[in-house]
């Protein structure tokens, strides 16, 4: 109230109890939603698969994920400071490349936003084989949009006897990425003599789909002095 | 730092809990199920001022010295958070990616008077 000589805060005593309720709510979903740098409440039209869900959170926090799914968040200590974030992003599951070797990740920013990736992480199953014994290389690369160019970015080599998780480490890409401002991060992996045995958003297998942890800051401006 | 109650009307921290079910986020928030959006309401008289906020400032300090000579005109007090912590928060984003972030000074943990 800007009563003279009064506190300049919001008040909520001359409102009906229900009203003060309603009052509150919107002023706490509006506190959210600034928080988290939304304009509005996201729309969830298809949702994640809860196996899918449970699985890269089991694989990213390990040990914290109760029996329920939800997560035994951390306390946030001087970690705070940095304003971090983690993401996990599910690779496009109709993304149509002819090549079957294409992953598609989409990604949301403001466009004053300035991101540092601090780490990222590319999760990939890789189907059992039989007939495959020896070590095999996987390569992954990161396409432009619009043209055939693509650049390295991870290999890794393992065995392929029992299927299993397999991480790239994608930093740099991610990070390139984010610079040019794109929404749209397409990857490619190539395995010679292994393709067919990678996981690429095959729906039949929703607690394989391929995902990506990113953990990034937002950069810290050369302007921002606080008068106090 | 004191709670509300029913009659009081001293500087005080009001609970108040949100469910995300109750207001229909919980398909975009994974966790935590709720939000503890404390606020701090009631009055502040001359003699709280100060307190237990800034206590051992300087600018408590001065306030006493005002407060001591009897200038009550130039000093105004205003019942405000006094200790905040903070939320951790997993959700969907706008592309569906699942997004993990520390908020801090998100839940009001004390009032005083400033």
């Amino acid at each position: 109230r800007g009563e003279p000589g009064g506190c300049a805060s919001c008040g909520t005593t001359g409102l009906a109890r229900g009203e003060q309720e309603q009052v509150l709510i919107e002023m706490a979903k509006q506190h959210i939603l600034s928080k988290l740098h939304l304009s509005e409440r996201p729309n969830i039209t298809q949702p994640v698969p809860r196996a899918t869900l449970i699985n890269a959170l089991r694989k990213l926090h390990a040990g914290r994920l109760r029996k329920d799914g939800t997560l035994e968040l951390e306390k946030p200590a001087s970690r705070l400071r940095e304003r971090g974030y983690e993401m996990v992003s599910f690779a496009d599951t109709d993304f149509s490349d002819t090549s079957k070797s294409g992953l598609a990740f989409q990604f949301s920013k403001e466009a004053d936003a300035n991101f540092q990736v601090l780490k990222s992480t590319l999760w990939l199953y890789f189907r059992s084989s039989e007939t495959i014994k020896k070590k095999v290389t996987a390569r992954l690369f990161l396409a432009s949009t619009g043209s055939s160019n693509r650049t390295f970015i991870s290999q890794k080599k393992f065995e392929v006897a029992q299927g299993s998780w397999h991480t790239f480490v994608v930093t740099q890409g991610v990070q390139a990425f984010f610079d040019r401002g794109d929404k749209r991060l397409q990857l490619e992996v190539e395995c010679q003599g292994c393709q067919n045995l990678a996981v690429l958003g095959s729906q039949s297998e929703p607690s394989r789909q391929p995902f990506l942890v990113a953990q990034v800051r937002l950069r810290e401006d050369g302007h921002n002095i606080r008068k106090r | 730092s004191l709670d509300c109650d029913a009659n009081g009307s001293v500087c005080c921290k009001n609970d108040f809990y949100i469910k995300f079910r109750d207001i229909d986020w919980q398909d975009w928030i994974i966790a935590p199920e709720g939000y503890h959006m404390n606020y701090c309401m009631g009055q502040c008289p001359q003699h709280l001022a100060g307190s237990p906020g800034i206590a051992s400032s300087f600018h408590a300090a001065v306030l006493n010295q005002l407060k001591a000579n009897g200038i009550h005109t130039a000093v105004s007090s205003c019942c405000v958070p006094t200790q905040r912590r903070p939320l951790s928060m997993l959700y969907f984003d706008s592309t569906q990616n699942i997004v993990k972030t520390d908020i801090p000074d998100m839940i009001v943990e004390a009032c005083g008077c400033t």
